[in-house]
């Protein structure tokens, strides 16, 4: 649900930051 | 942030296009008139002439015409420089109002035009942002964007769009280009029974474009 993808949301955010 | 009216010419011409190939047809646009008022006059068939080796030439110089010249019925010049400093709900209720230009159109003036928030995501960027699960695959695009827009801190929505855009065009550019994405489309003027049966008719088409971007993205991955 929405919770999930907030949380992938700043996982990803993260992510692109350190590529 | 840039000017609103240069924004939302490069909004409809990117839907589905990278920005260096978007940006050629406002260049192309801009050689061709005087200013956006001179170009809110040429016909559209003329306009289209203008950028016809992008996709959906026809359609988006249609869009593009018709926003134009909502802009000046309302306010006597093409010009959106009245809604910067503006309240979100104001330039929202504006927007919306003007045909011609979907949610993506519509987040982009708001973060590159006015220097407000918005989350834009294009073609390529829904369809990765839909396949890493940071939006809902079943949620609208005007859905999507509202939701990542609560996400995303103000101050950081524009390093948040430009790096989910380099990725997802690196990653989903050939998928839209052959067009298996589900698609932004265009506002046509009369959103009453003609837009809802066009709406009902292109969920099952998009249905079965999401699917294919799905398991193609899986197959690429494995």
């Amino acid at each position: 649900g929405a919770a999930r993808c907030a949380r992938r949301v700043k996982q990803l955010f993260r992510q692109m930051r350190s590529a | 942030a840039g000017d609103p009216i240069t924004q939302l010419i490069l909004s409809i011409f990117s839907r589905n296009l990278p920005e260096n190939r978007a940006r050629e047809g406002l260049l192309r646009l801009q050689a061709a008139a005087v200013d956006f008022n001179d170009l809110r006059v040429i016909p559209v068939g003329e306009m289209t002439e203008f950028v016809r080796d992008l996709p959906d030439a026809r359609t988006k110089c249609e869009d593009l015409s018709r926003a134009l010249n909502r802009i000046f019925a309302r306010e006597h010049a093409v010009t959106l420089e009245q809604l910067r400093d503006r309240p979100r709900r104001e330039v929202d209720a504006y927007l919306n109002a003007l045909d011609g230009l979907e949610a993506y159109s519509r987040a982009r003036i708001r973060l590159l035009g006015l220097g407000q928030h918005g989350i834009p995501l294009d073609e390529a960027m829904w369809a990765y942002a839909a396949a890493r699960g940071i939006v809902d695959d079943s949620a609208s695009l005007d859905g999507a964007l509202a939701f990542l827009e609560r996400q995303i801190d103000p101050a950081e929505a524009l390093e948040f769009v430009s790096l989910l855009k380099r990725q997802a065009w690196a990653e989903f550019g050939p998928a839209v280009r052959r067009g298996e994405v589900r698609r932004i489309r265009s506002v046509p003027p009369d959103r009453t029974t003609r837009n809802m049966l066009q709406q009902v008719a292109s969920a099952a088409a998009e249905a079965r474009a999401a699917e294919l971007t799905i398991s193609r993205h899986r197959e690429e991955e494995a």
